[in-house]
């Protein structure tokens, strides 16, 4: 299989992290190898994990400062078949410091390459913004899932986000394709959300995936568990979203 | 009165946005003259108003680049006695080619200074990180404000915002005080976002609102109708809820 997933989204809170978490949980529950890598310095991601970024070392943070680490020498505990590469606060402060670099936007493709054999899918949570890190992410991955939260707002981020992407595939990597749109935080009882969907369903076609995930206490909640919500609460209705979600990049990616 | 807030946290989608609209037009609505800022490159605040981030001519972009320019060059209309400084798509690539400028952290401070009697308050939306536009709004303001949604994720960010927000206070702007710290989109029956208002309020004590911001679609829609929530619905718990921000603002710096 050997996927390299981005997932990003420069308009905040839309579920970047809270999907990297639970499709990656949820792929590993399937049986596959994963590896979910922590690109934001809140570190939201690592802290889900129970790991401190403020402690954590090595993070990503040497990994994209030390052209010599790889991918293999970060990794930690996530759960059976599911490594977490973490974050540190100073990942900020290495975005700076990368900016004189030449081979600046490459240092995670370069440093997941030499692992990738060893992974079904490399997952990685990115920031709210299009800065360094998260090209990174999409200079490595060869997909592309963005998170959307079905309110006007976050839907209008969208297309200033593909504009930015196709530019990268232009200019620095060509296999990096849209794996999908994924509806977030749905709430069931708003007309306003019912009507964003179906225009990110008329706009996306079969880009869209079929799974929505709903809006669900549940998802808040399992962070502070250290738990992935589909270990937390298994029966909730975001847990069997997110078990829905991987069968179908795992249809999508054989 | 001439009050400067900044409205800022790195954490995504806790608010940001919805309160320096809603804010601000309520404070107009009080009979102050108001004017809001935008400094995210994403140009939510400035759609809000129904400009086009990507057309707007002069915006706060020029206004950081052309230190001959002053915040009244740029002003448009946002209602009565509100006016809206509009961020343009540009802001991004501007942020890059202010790192080389010696005085980079206070251009806006500076655009800001020349106007600073004709308006009551000056209300800045940010991007969600602490970069060098973050840090601009910070070192204008006298105030700041942290909207922060009641969960678990984006309550662990405050504390690095407030390090962060010393350590300018320490270096670049004694005058920055913390105007206090906003519970955003709090739903009425969730145990977890009781729980984390509680902590919220033990940890912060009088610097935490008293006015808590509900969850109410009411403040999804209204960006879609270029109209502050408080206009679009006057009589939602979100609507109300903003006014009695307002009051305890203009209350808290009379
Ligand atoms: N389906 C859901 N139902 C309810 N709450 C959710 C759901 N998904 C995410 N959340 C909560 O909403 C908040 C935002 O989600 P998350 O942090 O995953 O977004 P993000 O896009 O990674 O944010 P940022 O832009 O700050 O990185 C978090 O507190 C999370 O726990
Ligand atoms: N009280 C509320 N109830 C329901 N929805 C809300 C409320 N406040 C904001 N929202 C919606 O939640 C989303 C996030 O809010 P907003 O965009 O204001 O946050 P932000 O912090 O400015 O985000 P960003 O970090 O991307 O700049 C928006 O779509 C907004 O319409
Ligand atoms: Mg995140
Ligand atoms: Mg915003």
């Amino acid at each position: 299989m050997r996927r390299v997933i981005a997932v990003a989204n420069q308009k905040g809170g839309v579920g970047k992290t809270t999907t990297v978490m639970n499709l990656g949980a949820a792929l590993a529950a399937m049986g596959y190898r994963v590896v979910v890598v922590d690109l934001d310095s809140q570190g939201a991601l690592t802290a889900s994990f129970g790991y401190n970024p403020y402690q954590v070392n090595p993070s990503t943070t040497e990994l994209l400062l030390q052209p010599e680490l790889s991918l293999g020498n970060i990794l930690r505990g996530g759960g059976e078949r599911l490594d977490v590469a973490p974050a540190s606060a100073e990942l900020l402060s290495a975005e700076y410091r990368l900016l004189k670099q030449p081979d600046r936007t490459h240092r995670l493709k370069n440093a997941i390459s030499a692992v990738q054999d060893d992974f079904d899918f490399v997952i990685i949570d990115t920031p709210p913004n299009l800065g360094l890190l998260t090209v990174n992410a999409l200079v490595a991955a060869g997909e592309l899932l963005i998170p959307v939260k079905t309110d006007y707002l976050a839907m209008r981020g969208v297309r200033p986000l593909l504009e930015s992407v196709w530019l990268i595939r232009d200019k620095i990597n060509p296999k990096l394709d849209l794996l999908g749109v994924l509806p977030t935080m749905h709430p069931p009882d708003s007309p306003h959300a019912a009507a964003v969907l179906e225009e990110l369903r008329s706009v996306f076609k079969n880009r869209l995936f079929s799974t929505t995930i709903p809006m669900d206490e549940a998802a808040a909640v399992a962070p502070v568990t250290r738990q992935a919500v589909i270990d937390f609460k298994p029966d909730s209705l975001v847990a069997a979203a997110y078990r829905r979600l991987a069968e179908e990049v795992s249809d999508a990616l054989r």
